[in-house]
């Protein structure tokens, strides 16, 4: 079946304040 | 690539701007809260299909974006339309991909009124926005995305996310969905 690949980016926060662009994957199939 | 990014309201995020350059996406989906003319000029200039959908805080988009000589990318000249339907749908091979702002789904967010709505919109996916949070699961078979606020927007729902001094923050966050 089709396969949907999903990127996520988000903008997060270290601890000392600096921001970061952190990517996951999350794959979904039909 | 599909680009889904909502729940704007202000101009851009610069750390994300620069993850986003023209020739890389083959179409947007956007949920709706596109309340800046330079926010769509920035878009239509990233892909050659942008899809728009209403959402509960558009404004008029009609008063063209001012000229900005530093602009990474032409000056608008486009007339920016006002969006006027609730959801739509894409194919991308053999799936179906529903998306709509969010503010028609009662109670919003609701996982069971989403999978009705997936249901009368005949989707695999359905993405859908409205409270700048994000959410990715998978119930009876089909795919739920909210992407969340592009610009880290807060949420004005009751559990929403608060830091130390009971001050509301949101995540900024957007996803990119490549089928295959």
């Amino acid at each position: 079946g089709d396969v949907l690949v999903l990127y996520v980016y988000q903008l997060r926060k270290d601890q000392n304040g600096v921001e970061n662009v952190a990517v996951e994957k999350v794959s979904y199939r039909k | 690539l599909v680009l889904c990014l909502g729940d704007l309201f202000i101009p851009d995020r610069a750390n994300f701007k620069k993850l986003l350059t023209p020739g890389k996406i083959g179409q947007i989906l956007c949920l709706g809260n596109l309340t800046s003319p330079s926010v769509y000029t920035f878009l239509r200039n990233l892909a050659p299909d942008l899809q728009l959908v209403k959402g509960d805080f558009d404004i008029s988009l009609s008063t063209p974006a001012p000229p900005n000589p530093n602009a990474a990318y032409a000056a608008p000249t486009d007339q920016v339309p006002v969006p006027t339907a609730l959801s739509k749908v894409v194919t991308h091979g053999g799936l179906r991909i529903g998306f709509t702002h969010g503010h028609t789904i009662v109670p919003p967010g609701d996982p069971d009124s989403l999978l009705i709505a997936a249901r009368q919109m005949d989707v695999d996916v359905l993405c859908w926005g409205g409270t700048c949070k994000f959410e990715a699961y998978e119930m009876e078979g089909k795919f739920f995305v909210n992407p969340g606020s592009a610009t880290g927007a807060v949420s004005w729902s009751p559990d929403a996310e608060l830091d130390s001094e009971g001050e509301a923050v949101s995540t900024p966050s957007f996803v990119l969905m490549d089928v295959s």
